[in-house]
């Protein structure tokens, strides 16, 4: 890209040539700044209690990662494939933390089993009392549960709207300047089973989902909308994404 | 309500834009003020071990509870190369923070400050911007009675 300058440029293939440290030192930090932009990204959902210096840490280890493994001389842009290394580094290592309680993770399997089944039963979405009667367990913690796992980014439709993004093919993003037809073909394509399938599911369900992925709604807007409280957002999100998994899946 | 989408997607696009460029320019700035604070004493560490520490300023929520959103993937970054942030982002001033002379250093700090305070000044715009399209959004679906 144009900011390769020569100098930039005599770094990296110093760098790749003899692994010298003082070259590699200076690229950790002229690219730093990135880290950043990505900690300040992702610690934007996280609940509060997450240190926002601890992902920068972790950032920092994705960031030297990523020097290590560019190939300056495919052409690729490097900041496009650092900040993906740095975002994976970060999701990585907390996960590895388990910031999100194993317990929330395995009531997540639970609860998604469990619409299923009502679902089924009931043909139509179930109501938190009843599916938490179903579960044993008390609407409370079912409420509290569905709104971690909205937060923590566990249930989403991100991966399915834009699959190119998400960490696992970070390794081989180049900078994405234009997506190929096939690609632009796959995309308008789950968009649209997506859709159809959004239609199925009940007003409120439906409207969450349509003003948080289609019209780039925060929780606040939505919540006015709705007439809620964010954290019900929240509830709602996740429990609306799973009940569009199982009709997708069905 | 089409043209409501439309300008709303084209504010978010701009607001990312600039939300990137002021975090690479915070980044920069602090790296810089660290390395002013190390020559006059007052810092014993080297710059690559306290990187965790410099880069970690103002990145708390601040007030709110709640986030705007979700853990989001991260937005497309923008094509680089063809404003003036682009220029005064190209001075590799990090390449060569311990050997450029404290006058060169304090330029560069300057012309990184003056274009943040201009930065951060058009992206709180166009936040207000965006965030009125967002509540004239919610206004539609709420009046079709949601
Ligand atoms: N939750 C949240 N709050 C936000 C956001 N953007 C701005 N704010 C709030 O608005 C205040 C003013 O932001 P600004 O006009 O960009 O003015 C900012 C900006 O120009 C600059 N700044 C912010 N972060 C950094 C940083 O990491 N390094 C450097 N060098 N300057 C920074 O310092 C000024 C004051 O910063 P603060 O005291 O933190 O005060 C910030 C912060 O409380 C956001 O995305 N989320
Ligand atoms: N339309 C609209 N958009 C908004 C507003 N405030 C923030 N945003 C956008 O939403 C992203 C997340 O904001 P956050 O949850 O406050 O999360 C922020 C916040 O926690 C922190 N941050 C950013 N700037 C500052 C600052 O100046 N001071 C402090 N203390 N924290 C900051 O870094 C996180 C990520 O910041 P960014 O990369 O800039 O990304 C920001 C920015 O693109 C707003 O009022 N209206």
């Amino acid at each position: 890209g144009p900011e390769r300058t020569d100098e930039i440029g005599a770094l990296w293939a110093r760098f790749k040539a003899t692994g010298d440290e003082t070259a590699r030192e200076k690229l950790i930090i002229h690219y730093s700044p990135l880290v950043k932009f990505v900690a300040g990204r992702v610690g934007a959902g996280l609940p509060r209690s997450v240190d926002p210096g601890d992902l920068v840490s972790y950032g920092i280890f994705g960031l030297i990662d990523a020097i290590d493994k560019f190939e300056p001389e495919r052409g690729f842009k490097f900041e496009t494939y650092a900040i993906n290394r740095i975002k994976g580094a970060i999701l990585d290592e907390l996960r590895a933390l388990d910031w999100v309680p194993r317990s929330v993770r395995a009531k997540a399997r639970e609860i998604e089993r469990s619409m299923a089944e009502l679902e089924h039963r009931l043909q139509r979405t179930p109501t938190d009392e009843e599916l938490a009667r179903h579960m044993g367990m008390p609407v409370e913690e079912l409420q509290d549960v569905l709104g971690k796992l909205s937060m923590v980014g566990l249930v989403g439709l991100d991966d399915l709207l834009d699959p190119e993004s998400s960490t696992t093919r970070g390794d081989m993003i180049a900078d994405r300047t234009e997506p190929s037809p096939e690609e632009n073909y796959q995309k308008e394509e789950t968009r649209r089973v997506l859709a159809e399938a959004l239609n199925k599911l009940p007003d409120r369900e439906r409207l969450v989902l349509t003003l948080y992925y289609f019209e780039g709604l925060t929780l606040a807007e939505i919540g006015e909308v709705l007439g809620v409280t964010e954290s019900r957002v929240c509830q709602l999100h996740a429990k609306s994404v799973l009940s569009l998994r199982n009709r997708l899946s069905e | 309500l089409e043209q409501l989408r439309a300008r709303k997607a084209l504010a978010s696009e701009v607001e990312n834009e600039l939300s990137y460029y002021r975090r690479v320019l915070h980044g920069r700035i602090d790296l810089i003020r660290f390395e002013q604070r190390r020559r006059r004493g007052e810092e014993t560490r080297r710059l690559i071990d306290a990187l965790p520490e410099i880069l970690s300023e103002q990145l708390g929520r601040g007030g709110s509870e709640m986030p705007r959103t979700f853990v989001t993937d991260l937005p497309p970054l923008p094509d680089t190369g063809r404003r003036d942030i682009d220029h005064i982002l190209s001075d590799e001033v990090l390449l060569r923070l311990d050997e450029m002379s404290d006058e060169r250093l304090q330029v560069s700090l300057d012309a990184l400050l003056a274009m943040e305070r201009e930065v951060s000044e058009s992206r709180r715009r166009v936040q207000q911007v965006e965030d009125r399209l967002g509540e004239a959004l919610a206004e539609r679906y709420r009046s079709v009675g949601a």
